[in-house]
C-alpha cells in the first residue's frame, strides 16, 4: 500500500507539472481492444484546429497506432511486462512533450484491472469497455468504474449481433459510479464521439 | 522475481496433487470478455458425459456463470481485487472439489497480461482472445502467448463487421509460439468446438 500512496503523491506532482506548463491532459483506460487508441483518434480529427495535440501511448509491445497519420505528436512506450503505467513512469516522457503542447492524451496499457489503482495525475480518467465484452463486464469491475470520471461503452454499431443491453450497462455504471458521465459510443461510425468530447469539456 | 519463484515451485505441487487425484487440470486465461466461460461452457456440454466435471472460476467481483445450469460443480472465486490466480491461492478450492472429480476446468481473472507469469500446476494453459480486440491482440502480448499450450481466437461470427484477418493471428501466434496449438472458434455458432476438445485431448 506505500506503493499506492507513493504513486498517489506523484501523480499529485504531475497534476501541477501540467498546470505549470497550460497542459490539459486526459487518460484513456479500459480493457484490451475496447477501442481507446480509436476512440482517442476519433477526437483529436475533431479537435485538432483547437489545440496543440500529443498523444503518450502506453503498451506491453509495440502498438502500430495509426494516430501519427494525423499529425500529431506521440510518444509511444513499451513496458516490456509491466502491467500498468503510473505516476513515476510516465514523468520523463511528460517532460519531453513539445512545448506548445496544452493537450495531452495518455492511453494506458490495455488492462481493465490493474490501472485503477495508479492515478498518473490527469483532469480525466477515461473508461473504455466494449459492447462485445458481454453484459456483466462492469458489474464484475467495481473498483475500476469507481474511479472514472466518464466510462464509455464503445462499438455499438454490433448491438444487432450482440445479446447485450447498453442500457443495462448505463445503469450498471451508475449504480457503481453515479457521478460518472456515461457515453455510448461507436469509434466505427463515429456514433457519440461528440458527446464524449462534450463532457471532456474539449 | 521471489514471488514467481515460489509461486512456481507451489504450481508443480498442485500439479502432483492433481496427479494424484487423477484430476485433469485445464486453465483458461485471456482477455476480459473474451468467451473463456462461453467455450467451457461449450466444451462441457460435449464432453460431460464422459467425465465428472468441476468448474473454478476466478474473477474480481461476482460473474453470474451459466455454468451451474449444466449440472457441473462450480466454485466461484471472487477475489476481490488481485488481477490473477496463483497456484497458492486456488489450492484449498481445489482441495475442496468433489471426490469423483476428474476434469477441472479453472477459469483465470479476465486479463491478458498478468496471469501469463503465475501457473497454477494445470496441463494446459488455454489462452482466449476476441476477433473483436482487433489485429494486433496477439503481437502486443508476446509473454501470453509464449506460455499458452492452446490459443484460442474466438467470436468468428463477428468475422463480416469486423476489420481483422483470423489468418493473420494466427501466423502472429504461430511466429511468437510455434508449439501452441490455434484453434478458430465460435461459443455462440459452435464452430472449433470439436476442434478445440480434440487438441485438448478430451
Ligand atoms: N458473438 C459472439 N459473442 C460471444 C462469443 N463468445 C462469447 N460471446 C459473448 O461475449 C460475452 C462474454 O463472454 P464470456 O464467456 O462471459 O467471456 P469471459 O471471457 O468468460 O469473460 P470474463 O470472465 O468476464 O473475463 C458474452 O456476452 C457472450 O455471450 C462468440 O463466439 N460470438
Ligand atoms: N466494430 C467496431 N470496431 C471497433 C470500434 N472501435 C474500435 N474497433 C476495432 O477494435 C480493434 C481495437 O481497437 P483499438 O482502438 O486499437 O483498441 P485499444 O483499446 O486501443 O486496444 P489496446 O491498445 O490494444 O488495448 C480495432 O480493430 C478497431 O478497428 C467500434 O466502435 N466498432
Ligand atoms: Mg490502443
Ligand atoms: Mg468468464
Ligand atoms: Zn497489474
Ligand atoms: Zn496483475
Amino acid at each position: 500500500k506505500d506503493l499506492i500512496q507513493a504513486n498517489e503523491e506523484l501523480a499529485d506532482e504531475n497534476k501541477n507539472y501540467f498546470k505549470n506548463r497550460g497542459i490539459r491532459a486526459i487518460e484513456f483506460l479500459g480493457n484490451i481492444g475496447s477501442g481507446k487508441t480509436s476512440l482517442i483518434a476519433k477526437i483529436i480529427e475533431k479537435v485538432k484546429d483547437k489545440y496543440n495535440i500529443a498523444v503518450i501511448n502506453g503498451d506491453i509491445a509495440g502498438d502500430p497506432t495509426d494516430i501519427e497519420r494525423l499529425g500529431v505528436s506521440t510518444i509511444q512506450i513499451n513496458t516490456g511486462g509491466e502491467c500498468h503505467l503510473d505516476a513515476k513512469y510516465i514523468r520523463p516522457f511528460v517532460e519531453k512533450l513539445p512545448s506548445e503542447t496544452n493537450l495531452c492524451f495518455i492511453e494506458n496499457v490495455g488492462n481493465l484491472i490493474c490501472p485503477f489503482e495508479f492515478p498518473l495525475g490527469c483532469e480525466h480518467r477515461v473508461v473504455v469497455v466494449g459492447l462485445t465484452d458481454g453484459p456483466f463486464i462492469i458489474r464484475k469491475h467495481p473498483v475500476t468504474f469507481r474511479i472514472a470520471t466518464v466510462a464509455v461503452i464503445n462499438k455499438l454499431d454490433l448491438q444487432e449481433f450482440l445479446d447485450n443491453d447498453p442500457k443495462k450497462l448505463v445503469e450498471d455504471c451508475k449504480s457503481i459510479n453515479p457521478k460518472a458521465a456515461v457515453v455510448l459510443t461507436s469509434a466505427k461510425t463515429g456514433k457519440g464521439i461528440e458527446e464524449l468530447i462534450k463532457v471532456l469539456n474539449l
